[in-house]
């Protein structure tokens, strides 16, 4: 799965995610990726989420729709909220699970549960940073 | 001007790494730098984060290292089946395809879904033949096939006969 979340110069938030599902999934399968609320969401003045890992999880509990609501209605930060959601929410179940995700700040987050997640960010001002791990590479800075 | 803002995810799990070979690695490495890119370039531009999501996504679809468009994951049938949705904070528009089978660029059909507002979501061949009418790129389901999905799907059936399936890595289940 792969997915990219933005925050544009108009204060505008806006998240997108694509994938093929899992090797063997059953024919017909849907996951949470085209699901609005579950993969994928975003809403301006709160948070845009796009989301990885199993997908029946992510639907039960709409994730992302639980990110931007805990923001808006408990007004927690978009790190505790994604934080919880991965670490907490979804630890019962012992499924692998990540983000990433950015506030109506430009304040971005990429939370995983997993040994590693493949994640990129750029900072204001251009800074551009790949990881898999712990390890994070600084490629370049971007005009 | 408003600061912006990019992130990014090329999928979760040990096989971020660890079941890559370093010159896989490099690779995957550059395409996520090259999707950076593409979306940057759209914010600094002034353009949309609806545009700049697209543009990044569009990236990975493309690249072989992630289970998007080409290098998708294979279904139990030996068959792909591609989701994506965008959505759009600014007024709550939203676009989905789920199941499609020959969209190159699964993002595209589901922003043109979302553009076209008479639906969130469209399903397997009314999403293929809603992405080409709109004048999408339409492949060959092969297209998206790579050698490493085949290793995979085989790896995960001979799993599921030796009654080891839970122990398939992550890789064999997501590539």
């Amino acid at each position: 799965t792969v997915g990219a979340v933005a925050l544009d110069s108009a204060g505008t938030l806006a998240a997108a995610t694509s994938t093929g599902g899992y090797t063997n999934k059953p024919a017909g399968r849907i996951g949470d990726s085209p699901i609005i609320g579950a993969g994928t969401y975003a809403r301006n003045g709160v948070c845009a989420v796009s989301g990885t890992g199993k997908g029946e999880y992510f639907i039960r509990h709409a994730v992302a729709h639980e990110i931007a609501s805990r923001m808006a209605y408990l007004g927690e930060s978009l790190e505790d909220a994604a934080s919880k959601v991965i670490h907490q929410d979804l630890k019962p179940h012992d499924i692998g699970a990540g983000l990433v995700a950015v506030g109506a700040d430009g304040a971005i987050t990429a939370p995983y549960n997993t040994d590693g997640m493949f994640r990129g960010w750029v900072l204001p001002g251009g800074r551009m940073f790949v990881a898999s791990h712990a390890e994070v590479f600084d490629l370049a800075t971007l005009p | 001007m408003n600061p912006t803002a990019l992130a990014i995810h090329g999928g979760c799990g040990v096989m971020a790494r660890l079941d890559l070979a370093e010159d896989e690695w490099i690779a995957a490495r550059a395409d996520l730098g090259r999707s950076l890119e593409a979306g940057w370039a759209v914010l600094t531009a002034g353009g949309s984060a609806l545009d700049a999501v697209e543009a990044a996504v569009v990236v990975m679809e493309d690249s072989p290292h992630f289970n998007a468009g080409h290098g998708a994951a294979l279904n139990t049938d030996g068959e792909h089946e591609l989701d994506a949705a965008i959505m759009n904070g600014a007024d709550l528009a939203a676009g989905s395809v789920t199941l499609a089978r020959r969209i190159r660029n699964p993002i595209r059909a589901a922003r043109a879904v979302m553009e076209a507002q008479e639906a969130v979501m469209l399903g397997g061949p009314a999403a293929d033949a809603f992405a080409a009418g709109a004048g999408l790129d339409i492949v060959e389901p092969s297209y998206f096939t790579t050698e490493r999905r085949v290793a995979a799907l085989s790896a995960m059936k001979r799993h599921q006969a030796a009654g080891t399936a839970a122990k398939a890595s992550e890789a064999e289940k997501h590539g």
